[in-house]
């Protein structure tokens, strides 16, 4: 999706 | 009940099982949600775990099994060390039914991801009802919202081909229904843009407490939360950033 961001550009794996 | 509010959002997920109770992390497949689940032990009648143990699960199968059982019957979970199955008792203390499934767990290589802890710009409680409505509302008319906290209250607005709509609700307490209250701490003014068809799908979590919170801050994502007494369910979904 156009300018949707993703979830793990936030949260790092552990 | 948590089955349900999450069971379209992720598929297979790990329920993981150690002292402080079941807890379960799991993004959609689109990667662009997280749910976080946390039944506490205390919220249990009898709660034994002797070892950490993450219990692999196809949600729809659960879901088939728990359709099973009747509204008040007693529910028992039980899984082996090193299990193949998670057992379930339904039990109706009325007239001595018992009903004995079992369904098959499966290995799933999950990952964690780390959530860091956030000093939120805007959080905002509201009766789960109403930011339902709003939601679903909004939904018809386009597929994303912008949502913005200032002094003024949180505004709802979207624009699609057939036009626009905004919802504002200002800070109000309901003194003798504190669940219909909405209240509004801002620590400094948020303006974020998210998919609406994330946020309804969160709203099927909306019976599991009269009211919901909502946490922002500027390019982060959104958290929304439903306590329940004993545990929480948690949301998290990415922004939509501008053209």
């Amino acid at each position: 999706q156009a300018g949707q961001k993703g979830i793990m550009s936030f949260f790092q794996k552990k | 009940q948590v089955v349900d509010a999450i069971k379209d959002l992720v598929q297979d997920c790990n329920f993981d099982c150690n002292d402080s109770g079941i807890a379960l992390q799991a993004m959609d497949n689109s990667h662009v949600a997280l749910v976080a689940m946390h039944l506490k032990t205390e919220g249990f009648s009898q709660y034994r775990c002797d070892r950490n143990i993450a219990l692999g699960v196809n949600l729809a199968s659960l879901q088939k099994v728990l359709r099973a059982a009747q509204n008040e019957d007693l529910l028992t979970l039980k899984a082996e060390d090193a299990p193949d199955v998670l057992s379930l008792v339904f039990e109706n203390s009325e007239n001595d039914r018992i009903s004995e499934y079992d369904i098959k767990l499966m290995d799933i290589d999950q990952e964690h991801l780390g959530i860091p802890d956030t000093e939120y710009g805007a959080t905002v409680t509201l009766p789960s009802a109403e930011f339902q409505r709003i939601c679903r509302d909004l939904m018809l008319i386009s597929e994303s919202v912008g949502i913005e906290a200032t002094k003024e209250g949180i505004k709802f607005s979207c624009a699609g081909d057939i036009g626009s709509g905004a919802v504002t609700l200002r800070q109000n307490a309901n003194v003798d229904k504190p669940e219909l209250s909405t209240t509004i701490e801002l620590q400094e003014p948020v303006a974020l843009t998210f998919s609406l068809k994330y946020l309804v799908n969160f709203c099927k979590a909306t019976g599991l407490s009269s009211t919901v919170t909502l946490s922002l801050s500027n390019e982060v994502p959104l958290l929304i939360e439903y306590k329940m007494e004993h545990g929480f369910v948690r949301f998290y979904l990415a922004p939509k950033i501008g053209d």
